[in-house]
């Protein structure tokens, strides 16, 4: 059983501490805020007060036996940096940190994360291609010329199974999962049959997603 | 041709533009401060000093021209309701607005937001979906049992092709690509060879790619 520990519990790292528990990962939460802490300790269990700088503090932590440890204090780059050199230190096996900005990044990269965070831009970047997408569904990129995204079905495909679009040599792309009424069926057969109102996820090159988004 | 317009170049309004911008879509970013205005002009081209507040302006710049109309000014309530009101007022097609946390979200969405985003939270998710994935690759939840998702390949893989390997009967998993050395072969073909070190996209229940993740 993999655990986590998430070093200060604002927005971005209750959210992470939150996701890994509800999947039934083990997470240790860290907040010098005693009313954080509190707060927490009714959502993901383990909490503890304590400043993430204090090299005393991440001794007594065993480090190691954590899968991953997250540095998500974002506005004060001297924690953030100190924390990151005192996890990278004791061994911890995965660093992951929030920066502000790409300079706080690519220091927090030297200094030791093997990945870094920005929020802001990052989801900045995955919002840009759903608009794009048309669809605004999860627009997945597989390679810079393909990628994986959520279409409604094309008026003309209604009433057809999958054998019968035979979509992957009449439009390019490779039908992942065909979504009606709440339901999704992945890896769908070939008699499976589209409806109206139908979600399809399909896998394709770009321009091909494209012209099958504003196909009739 | 597309065009979307971008209300505030903060760290999530510059991303969303760049990104709208660099697809080669056409984009208008809009900012109070003149220096930003200036400095963005550069990357995104146009750009154009305004309160985005202001009914006239907004009245001017013909919104219902826009595929989307993207509200981000997170730090100031005040500002992004009434961006988002007046917005609809004008009949934008899709509003996407930024808010920072979820009470602020469900007052922008009861205003007219049809998307609202929390940068720190979002992502957040998101990292604790590929810190749970064990690759530290996208993770994509196709529905709540099945994902796609990228590892490494097992070591019994390297040297079969993608015939031999049978990965749909023998495992569950759907192989949508395999990247070797930096070039990705999407949809490979059976006679795709597997090396060492190559990183397999898969589609398959959690359970099953949780199984092929940890395969010798
Ligand atoms: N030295 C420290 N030791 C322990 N916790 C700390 C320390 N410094 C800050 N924190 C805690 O980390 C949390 C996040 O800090 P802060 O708000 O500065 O970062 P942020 O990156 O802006 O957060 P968010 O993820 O909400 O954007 C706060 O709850 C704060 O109490
Ligand atoms: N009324 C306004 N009209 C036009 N631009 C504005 C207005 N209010 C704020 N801005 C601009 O919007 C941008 C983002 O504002 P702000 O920094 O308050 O939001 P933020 O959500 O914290 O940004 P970030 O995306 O970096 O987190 C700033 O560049 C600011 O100049």
């Amino acid at each position: 059983m993999k655990s986590f520990i998430v070093l200060g519990l604002g927005r971005f790292g209750i959210s992470v501490a939150q996701t890994l528990y509800d999947m039934g990962y083990e997470v240790l939460g860290v907040d010098a805020d005693e009313k954080i802490v509190n707060e927490y300790s009714r959502h993901i269990v383990h909490t503890v007060q304590a400043d993430i700088t204090s090299e005393e503090f991440l001794k007594s932590m065993d480090i190691k036996r954590f899968a991953a440890a997250v540095v998500s204090v974002g506005s004060n780059i001297q924690v953030s940096i100190m924390a990151t050199v005192l996890l990278k230190e004791l061994g911890a096996k995965f660093i992951l940190a929030k920066a502000q900005d790409d300079f706080q990044g690519k220091i927090l990269q030297k200094l030791g994360a093997d990945k870094v965070i920005l929020p802001e831009k990052d989801i900045g970047i995955k919002v840009g291609h759903n608009l794009a997408a048309e669809s605004f569904f999860d627009l997945v990129e597989i390679s810079p010329e393909y990628s994986i995204t959520s279409i409604e079905s094309p008026p003309s495909w209604y009433g057809k199974n999958i054998g019968q679009l035979a979509a992957r040599t009449k439009y390019g792309v490779n039908i992942l999962a065909v979504k009606c009424q709440q339901k999704t069926n992945v890896m769908p057969g070939a008699g499976t049959v589209i409806e109206k109102g139908s979600i399809i996820t399909v896998l394709g090159k770009n321009d091909d997603l494209e012209k099958l988004s504003t196909l009739e």
